[in-house]
């Protein structure tokens, strides 16, 4: 072998034009078969498989998961005291966070997932009066107009809409019921302010019943400035829509359900005519689109996410799946990133119709947290048990039987993602 | 991490800010 590869000349010669032409033939073929490929299973639902250049697999052959979960657990650790002002400040030198912002003196902060979860002081995060406000701080990575069920990750990649929400299969299990503790959905539903259809109120006002005094776990931090209630109009909104008000006033109704049927009479949603008992895929109505955005949250930002809109949630869907980094530098590479990394899918309706939003983890936030669902657990058990595409329910229909879900304020806080 | 928000809106909806901005919660993304 030494003395071939010493002793061999080395003789030049030009390929035939034809074969060089054969060649790049060959590979723009595969180039498009590659990226038009899409393999489907025996329901026709795509099937999602790794796809990127050669430094995606050898990520995807770590364990994310486990690392995920040492890094939370490393992070969970208690500092001393003495140093947890110096380590914050180093951190949020690091990353950018606002000191200035934060609720409470950084000695009270007993570990870096506990920093990383804060809270924000009163007033930090006013809300814009639009009908769509940011859920979370950070940086828009991509948004714009779904088109033939497919949302575009980056220039020339797309995933199915499908697969991010979900598609009910055959013989899949129906979704569990989130049990809501009356005493706190009465204190969450008291405090948030309802302007679906364009109309505007307190609910304590709107219901006119007094505020239980008992502690819920969805209490919002950051809430929409107090505003006025808006005239008391059943027939009419800003948007000129006509509003159900044939819904019956049944004073016999046990108080729960009576200011059900009020709030859904005041807010125009016809619980009856459009509850969706299972969702299978967005149907955009005549005169409308359906838009997507997505947010990325660097490791600084503050990460507890809020209400973008005021809207209904109906349900949720789990989806545990693979713990990959959602850094735009890796969104540029892997494919179906957004389809493969564990994710939440919360699903409702707004006035316009349909609403959703998904927070989706990453290797270093594995835990994504709903405060008012409390049964879920993100970042536990084996990935191997879930095949990419399945995921689990759960309705909301017990939060507000009429409404068929809980409902929100533009603002209200609804969770985070923590670290690990 | 990440939020993706996928919604209906009307034809009219226009989006208020544009891509590799940064956000902050309650910041207005877009409107009628």
């Amino acid at each position: 072998l030494a003395d071939a590869w010493q002793n061999t000349p080395t003789t030049w010669y030009p390929l035939p034009i034809a074969a060089g032409a054969l060649l790049l033939i060959f590979i723009q073929y595969r180039r498009k078969s590659a990226t038009k490929e899409v393999v489907v299973d025996e329901h026709g639902n795509e099937v999602i498989r790794l796809k990127g250049p050669w430094h995606v697999h050898v990520i995807g052959a770590l364990p994310l998961r486990n690392m995920s979960r040492l890094w939370g657990y490393l992070n969970s650790l208690e500092l001393p005291v003495w140093a947890r002002p110096v380590g914050f400040r180093v951190y949020a030198t690091i990353f950018g966070c606002n000191l200035d912002e934060v609720e409470r003196d950084l000695t009270e902060y007993r570990s870096l997932g506990d920093f990383f979860y804060r809270r924000l002081k009163d007033g930090a995060r006013p809300i814009a009066d639009a009908v769509l406000v940011s859920p979370a701080d950070g940086r828009v990575l991509h948004f714009g107009v779904i088109k033939d069920g497919r949302i575009e990750q980056v220039k020339g990649s797309t995933y199915s809409l499908d697969a991010l929400l979900g598609v009910a299969r055959p013989g899949s299990p129906a979704p569990a019921s989130v049990v809501f503790p009356k005493d706190e959905l009465h204190e969450v539903n008291h405090k948030h302010f309802a302007d679906i259809n364009g109309i505007e109120y307190s609910l304590h006002e709107l219901l006119g019943t007094p505020t239980p005094s008992t502690s819920g776990t969805s209490t919002p931090t950051t809430e929409a400035p107090p505003r006025p209630p808006a005239p008391h109009n059943h027939s009419s909104t800003k948007h000129g829509e006509r509003v159900d008000a044939s819904v019956p006033r049944d004073q016999s109704l046990p108080d729960a359900v009576a200011q059900d049927v009020s709030l859904a009479s005041e807010v125009g949603i016809r619980p009856t005519a459009e509850r969706r008992d299972s969702f299978t895929s967005v149907r955009t109505k005549p005169g409308n689109d359906t838009f997507f955005m997505v947010i990325y949250l660097a490791p600084g930002d503050y990460h507890r996410f809020h209400s973008p809109a005021s809207w209904v949630v109906e349900r949720r869907r789990h989806f545990v799946g693979d713990l990959f980094s959602v850094s735009p530098w890796m969104a540029k590479r892997l494919e179906n990133l957004f389809v493969l990394n564990e994710r939440v899918a919360l699903l409702g309706r707004w006035r316009h119709g349909f609403f959703s939003m998904v927070p989706v983890g990453a290797t270093n936030v594995g835990s994504i947290k709903i405060n008012f669902d409390t049964d879920l657990r993100t970042n536990v058990g084996r990935r191997r048990d879930h095949p990419v595409g399945t995921f689990t329910e759960a309705v909301y229909a017990g939060a507000s039987p009429l409404l068929n879900g809980q409902p929100l304020a533009r603002g209200d806080e609804m969770g985070g993602f923590c670290l690990g | 991490s990440t939020i993706v928000l996928v919604f209906e809106a009307p034809h009219d909806f226009t989006f208020a800010v544009g891509a590799g901005e940064k956000v902050k919660v309650g910041q207005a993304l877009g409107d009628l």
